[in-house]
């Protein structure tokens, strides 16, 4: 192994991360969750922690560029070059920049997420196979309202599982559009449009308008990538290839190589490439943004390059399913920060109260057609003829080890009000804190011993009071627990949560039933009844909360006040009067939770 | 039995590093990555030769100081790109 001159390396553990932004080949959850996973390769086997942060403060900044991106080391358009990372120290130093020009995936194939259908959102299977023949992309045969689809297995003609592609047929994402499809043809310009354009923008992201008349209503929105017949890199990256297409007076209807000396793929985004010279790269295999950034941050932590070809931090990229660690690598990073410490063993400690339960051989409760069944994270829900659950079993009150320790979390994956306690989720662990009972903290202890369908990142949490029913929302996926028993997971579309909304950020009970649901700077008010959201009850946070930041990214209600949490601090509203008043800001671990 | 026809190369718009020579792409690729300074970028077949040597042995490649085929496969192959030398 290899480390840089002088050994350099970070000299805390507590390491801080900021996705600065994306790249369209993948979703959002699936970018996040990829560069966690690359986080945890190292702290299996370091002491070193991995926090996410929302701000330029973080230790590591992610960030996705192409060319030249702003530190004088410019990416070199598709292939080739894939990222780099700087060693650890302030400023620039420690971050890791990928090259958007690749086709990002998990080294298989575009992860193309679905949308409506009956496959729960499971992300297309390519190939499949249709009524005998097989489809490497979404297509549209077999519907005549033209919307793109593909089957989520590799046979639709026997499984029939199947579900929509992202299409501005179906959706827009950001503008002011609301999420609305958009409306072909439309006028832009007293021109008219009938697909999406970049015309007006010089940012080249592909819009439409969500009306008739954009010159008269002003009303738009971005139209999702198709990554799956997208084009990368070339000179119309994201454009869709267009076949048949004229390529040195020959006719073309797939992708070729014709004409390039590197064996790669490509198409032409218009008729005629002889004529237009618009072009780019068909998609492959793409490269795993999971293996990139775990060797990347391997950089950013202080190894450099081995000569170990099966090690993580050889430089050339290659493909593997395996554990990405090799003996080498292990070898360098516990040079620099030493091995994981061992937990301790600790002596039994008394068991904690048990929340009541419900009876767990009665029927399952939900309707035939609302069976939990296996999302894209996991497998099927325990339901209930799972072994019951009498609260968290044997894990101890007092900390196996620092890492542990509730005052040493920065950020909360989220918190809420469950029985009188205040629950703070952290990475598939809980505490229960209690003013009540001289602010004692228990905890932590394993969602899955409380929740066993729950996942390990939560975004937010509620327990309504009439009901008592908890719901906890992960990505747009929402589970229902009564007792131990759970419906889910379900899709935030089963709520009439549109899918511009990629997460619930927190919820602020209303009482009668009716309980505020937040997604970032919007709010949508939620029967928790007929468990579904008012569509025009949508809110801005902005103009209700004022004073309270609009990057929250967690807002839960605690004795009657709502908290409004970004990074490390909370803004408290107090509602007297119809009034909603910020009336303190504090630190979440010194002001909630009295930590020394 | 029909003969292959010749690959046409076309230059595409908007693609850096087109159709460079193998040549050229090695002494691109060595100094890119720490093998070699702009000072020994020269002609004679010495400098070129010393680079590929100390990249055949850091990337563990067969030592030839030729610009081989395997030499040629590890600089087309895509890589991360922080040099494999120096600072």
């Amino acid at each position: 192994f290899q480390t840089f001159e002088g050994d350099l390396k970070w000299h805390h553990r507590d390491i801080t991360y900021w996705i600065q932004n994306y790249s369209e080949d993948l979703p959002r959850d699936v970018i996040d969750d990829a560069f966690a996973r690359a986080f945890a390769v190292w702290s299996a086997v370091t002491p070193l922690t991995f926090t996410r942060v929302y701000g330029p403060e973080a230790d590591i900044l992610i960030q996705f560029g192409v060319r030249e991106h702003g530190d004088g080391y410019p990416f070199d358009g598709k292939n080739g070059l894939l990222a780099h990372a700087f060693p650890p120290g302030p400023g620039i130093q420690g971050d890791a920049h990928f090259d958007d020009e690749e086709l990002w995936t998990l080294g298989k194939g575009v992860v193309v997420p679905t949308h409506f259908g009956n496959a729960d959102g499971a992300p297309c299977h390519f190939p499949f196979t249709f009524e005998g023949r097989s489809y490497s992309a979404c297509t549209t045969d077999g519907r005549s309202d033209d919307t793109p689809w593909c089957s989520t297995t590799a046979d639709y003609d026997t499984d029939r599982r199947f579900g929509f592609c992202p299409s501005e047929k179906l959706y827009t994402q950001d503008g002011n559009g609301d999420g609305k499809p958009c409306v072909f043809p439309f006028t832009f310009e007293g021109r008219s449009y009938s697909t999406c354009t970049t015309d007006g923008r010089s940012d080249g992201y592909r819009w439409c308008s969500t009306t008739a008349n954009y010159d008269q209503d002003k009303l738009f929105g971005f139209c999702p990538t198709r990554v799956d017949s997208a084009v990368t890199g070339g000179n119309s990256a994201g454009e869709p290839c267009v076949f048949p297409f004229i390529f040195l007076g020959k006719q073309y209807s797939t992708c070729t190589r014709e004409g390039r000396g590197d064996g790669h793929l490509w198409c032409a985004t218009t008729s005629n490439f002889d004529r237009d010279k618009k072009w780019g790269f068909c998609p492959d295999q793409g490269y795993s943004l999971f293996l990139v950034a775990a060797h990347e941050f391997g950089h950013a932590l202080g190894l450099d390059h081995s000569s170990v070809p099966e090690a993580l931090m050889y430089p050339m990229y290659s493909f593997t399913e395996g554990p990405p660690l090799h003996e080498d690598d292990v070898k360098g990073i516990q040079h620099l920060y030493g091995p994981r410490p061992e937990p301790q063993p600790q002596p039994p400690t008394a068991q904690p109260t048990a929340p009541p339960t419900v009876c767990a051989t009665g029927p399952p409760t939900t309707r035939p057609s609302e069976r939990p069944t296996a999302g894209p994270t996991g497998p099927p829900a325990a339901g209930p003829t799972g072994p019951p659950t009498a609260g968290p079993s044997e894990a101890p009150t007092v900390p196996v080890d620092p890492a542990e320790d509730i005052c040493k979390v920065n950020i909360f994956d989220a918190i809420a009000e469950i029985r009188n306690y205040l629950h703070f989720f952290k990475e598939g662990k809980y505490w229960r804190f209690s003013k009540g009972k001289g602010r004692r903290v228990q905890g932590p202890f394993l969602i899955t011993d409380t929740w066993p369908a729950l996942p390990r990142k939560l975004d937010s949490a509620f327990e309504d009071q009439l009901t008592k029913k908890t719901f906890f929302f992960s990505g747009r996926q929402v589970w229902v627990y009564t007792g131990t028993s759970v419906v889910g997971p379900r899709r935030l579309d089963k709520l009439g949560l549109g899918p511009e909304v990629t997460q619930v950020t927190g919820a602020l009970p209303q009482g009668g039933g009716k309980v505020l649901l937040f997604s970032r700077q919007r709010f949508w008010s939620f029967d928790v009844k007929t468990q579904t959201v008012d569509p025009r009850s949508a809110g801005s946070v902005e103009q209700t909360y004022p004073g309270v930041p609009l990057n929250t990214h967690d807002i839960f209600q605690y004795q009657e006040k709502a908290y409004f949490c970004q990074d490390r601090f909370y803004w408290r509203v107090n509602s007297r009067n119809e009034v909603n008043q910020v009336d303190e800001v504090g630190y979440v671990t010194f002001d909630i939770l009295q930590c020394p | 039995a029909p003969r292959p026809h010749k690959p046409t190369v076309v230059v595409f718009p908007g693609e850096l590093r087109t159709n460079l020579t193998d040549k050229e792409l090695a002494e691109e690729y060595l100094f890119r990555y720490g093998y070699t300074h702009v000072a020994e970028l020269s002609n004679d077949k010495q400098s070129l030769s010393r680079g590929l040597r100390l990249l055949q042995r850091r990337l563990a490649l067969p030592e030839t100081g030729e610009l081989d085929k395997t030499t040629l496969e590890a600089m087309r192959a895509p890589r991360c790109g922080v040099p494999d030398l120096g600072k």
